[in-house]
């Protein structure tokens, strides 16, 4: 099937893209 | 080092909270699921932060959540 972009993950030091839904 | 944490989290902006728990909580996952790590800790740090602060306070909630984490993520992907 289709790739699945949830949940975003989170990586230490890299901005977190689950920042964009608070 | 509770008040600490609180303390510092304060302070924060939303969005500095959110970052500060995930790089608290990453570790503790990773050394739990080293494959999944990046996932879960993203997907837990979806709960409130309330929630996230009890995790990093009580292993036996964290090892909980995590274990939830695990069985939503393999559903997801199976």
């Amino acid at each position: 099937g289709s790739s699945i972009n949830w949940p975003p993950e989170f990586h230490p030091g890299v901005p977190w893209k689950g920042l964009q839904n608070i | 080092e509770k008040s600490l944490i609180a303390s510092t989290l304060a302070s924060a902006s939303p969005e500095e909270q959110k970052i500060m728990l995930g790089e608290w909580l990453f570790p503790l996952i990773q050394a739990m699921n080293p494959t999944l790590a990046s996932k879960i800790t993203g997907m837990l740090l979806e709960m409130d932060n309330s929630e996230l602060l009890h995790m990093l306070e009580s292993p036996e909630s964290l090892r909980s959540k995590v274990d939830e984490a695990v069985a939503v993520l393999q559903a997801c992907q199976a």
